[in-house]
């Protein structure tokens, strides 16, 4: 479904050179289960943004489902993230004028889905994710980890074929993190392929591969 | 040193009442070392959010070395946090235009030390968060556990009186984490008041006290 080859993306910044993925190579089956871990600045949010289509590589080629994205339009690659990727952003990227609900309908709304049928897909969502009474709230009227599960919410909503969760357990305390994870792993069993980059030992070892990552490139790579 | 009584907050949304602080009661000793745990939404960004000054409560008092903190104007608030207190906060609120140096040396620079003072401080604070080479970067152009180190290194650059540490090690991988809990130690043993809230229950048990707050109470306060 993925692969990643020899793929290299470098940030300059006046005459520094930031080599934040240095000569990449990954393949991912469709279904895949694969957490990335791996020291602060190692790489891990750029590779996902990279899969994610938010960012172009340098070096190398991305192919997904057997297209090269390389060869994709700013509005094909937007397109595509709609319709097959979702994404847990590392700072969540809430729309701040959008409350808990909204936020999350977000997806639902620019996929056309019409009204009654969006109303009890959030409300399952909300549940889910013990938010139904933060509903109405905008973002700077929630707690961290309450934050995070919205972004978590809109991420999941469509079950994309592809789901990047950067970092999704960071602000939750034990069970809501493990209410996440459980909701994670479903989707994941529905055959969603699933990357979750995280700091949480025993979240990466939940799942069956778990790559490593160090200065910009892939450490280890294992079952 | 810090005397909480009967303290609360509640936000009004609508008809809606949000008990974010119910009824807490709370003394801290100078020098005390306190971690606050609990769940998602119970309270404890708004606990530290009305010890930091940031926030006033609805009920009760907040004594901080004999004042009553509700007499103080806000300029007088703003004086005191400057002067005394060191906020990490749980999402940085790094200034944007301003680079990882810039952003770390701030409080130095409110606080009127000379430049030539200043270097060799920022300098040292940035080697003991491993964020030399990433010095002149602006917060968009580093990774989500940088950004974090950035916003310690400038809550603690003052060695403050008071140091509240919301979920300082959320985005780190375990070595920035340690390297950062050692730094916060070594100033409460230099006799910083230090209150760190987590959803790391390894750090939190490293406390000499430790709260536990449900619903906007505490819970539990114990050694
Ligand atoms: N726009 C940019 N300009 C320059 N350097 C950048 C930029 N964005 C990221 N970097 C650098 O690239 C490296 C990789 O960043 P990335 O965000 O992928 O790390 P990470 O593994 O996700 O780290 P963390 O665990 O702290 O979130 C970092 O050292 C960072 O400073
Ligand atoms: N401005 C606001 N208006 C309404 N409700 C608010 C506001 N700010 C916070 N709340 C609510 O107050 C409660 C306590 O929030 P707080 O941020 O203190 O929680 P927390 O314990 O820090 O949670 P987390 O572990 O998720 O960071 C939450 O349920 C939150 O939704
Ligand atoms: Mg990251
Ligand atoms: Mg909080």
């Amino acid at each position: 479904m993925i692969q990643l080859e020899h793929i290299s993306k470098t940030f300059l910044l006046g005459d520094q050179a930031v080599h934040a993925l240095d000569d990449v190579t990954l393949t991912i089956a469709s279904g895949d289960y694969l957490s990335v871990m791996g020291p602060s600045g190692s790489g891990k949010s750029t590779l996902l943004n990279v899969l994610g289509l938010l960012d172009q590589p340098d070096d190398g080629h991305y192919r997904l489902e057997g297209t090269d994205t390389t060869t994709l339009s700013e509005p094909e690659r937007a397109r595509y993230r709609r319709e097959h990727i979702g994404f847990v952003f590392q700072s969540y990227h809430l729309v701040n004028r959008l409350s808990a609900r909204e936020n999350i309908e977000l997806p639902l709304v620019l996929a056309g889905v019409p009204p009654k049928d969006r109303a009890p897909r959030v409300n399952e969502m909300l549940e889910r994710l013990s938010l139904t009474d933060r509903a109405t709230h905008l973002p700077n009227q929630l707690s961290g980890g309450q934050r995070q599960r919205v972004a978590i919410g809109r991420a999941i909503i469509m079950k994309p074929q592809l789901l990047l969760a950067d970092e999704p357990t960071g602000n939750l305390d034990s069970k809501s993190g493990a209410d996440v994870v459980t909701l994670l792993e479903e989707l994941n069993q529905q055959g969603i392929t699933l990357l979750v980059v995280t700091h949480d030992l025993a979240l990466g070892q939940r799942a069956r591969r778990r790559i490593r990552m160090v200065d910009g490139r892939i450490d280890s790579d294992g079952t």
